[in-house]
């Protein structure tokens, strides 16, 4: 028997809007420590690492670790069913072929349950090695994503360099260039709008515009998100999910031939 | 010119 029960609904609806143009279906993980979600896109260039832990959810039961194969745009139906407000609980015997999502308002005067057939995936886990990055930068997420669709509109690709004196932004492209530099944020009164830099060694690495956009769709979920960096590895975007989690893009860079 | 790279480089399937 599996069930998570979860009072702000709200959140799972942004968890899907964060995977979902990345993803076209994912098997959730679920076991006694949470709910885990790894999938790739189909051009193998990004990956998705969700993580919500059991202690996160209001109400969490998991007797046997069961993989759930879930088509996106049926889940999003559903969860488009669902008020903000709305309680949600997830439901699923063991060795099911369904899901249950029910929905409960704040007042409990109206409650649904929508059943989801689940489907059978392939799944291929991938090892991701723990690496220490040259450079871990945390802004605001919503300057992130404003700067990646504005550098979108120069070109195909962005160029992440940081320093210990900022970070900076570039794209070159038909219509000319642009850069946006970040200094790191002298008083951090405000944690949120802080700008915090850690940096061992200073990084230049290129990456595709398209997808940078794809992982902002996460904004919603965190106001500060975490960049890691070191040459030649995959970048690491990171939004933490309130007190419950996070999600992790990972997206390869681009190399030079 | 830059070649998009594939995560598969970097991280091995379990």
């Amino acid at each position: 028997m599996f069930e998570a029960r979860l009072v702000q609904s709200s959140i799972f609806k942004k968890v899907l809007e964060a995977i979902k143009e990345l993803l076209n279906e994912a098997t959730f993980d679920c076991s006694d420590s949470g709910i885990q979600l790894q999938a790739m896109d189909s051009s193998h260039v990004s990956l998705v690492s969700l993580n919500l832990r059991s202690d996160g959810f209001d109400q969490y039961r998991c007797d046997r670790n069961l993989s759930m194969g879930i088509n996106l745009a049926s889940m999003t139906k559903i969860m488009k069913c669902a008020g903000n407000d709305d309680i949600m609980t997830m439901k699923a015997q063991d060795n099911a072929d369904s899901v249950t999502f029910m929905f409960e308002s704040p007042n409990q005067e109206k409650m649904s349950d929508y059943e989801m057939k689940l489907m059978n995936l392939d799944q291929e886990h991938l090892g991701i090695p723990e690496t220490d990055y040259s450079c871990v930068i945390k802004l605001p997420s919503a300057e992130f994503a404003r700067i990646c669709r504005d550098l979108s509109q120069f070109g195909e690709s962005v160029v992440i360099s940081c320093t210990k004196e900022g970070v900076k932004f570039s794209a070159a492209g038909d219509i000319g260039s642009a850069n946006i530099k970040l200094a790191q944020t002298a008083n951090v009164d405000k944690e949120d709008e802080a700008v915090s830099i850690e940096m061992q060694e200073k990084v230049s690495l290129t990456f595709a515009c398209r997808y940078l956009n794809y992982f902002t769709k996460a904004t919603p979920l965190s106001p500060q998100v975490c960049l890691s960096m070191s040459a030649e590895v995959p970048l690491v975007v990171e939004y933490k999910i309130g007190e419950i989690g996070h999600i992790r893009y990972y997206l390869a860079p681009k190399i030079e031939e | 010119t830059t070649t998009q790279g594939r995560l598969d480089s970097f991280f091995k399937v379990i």
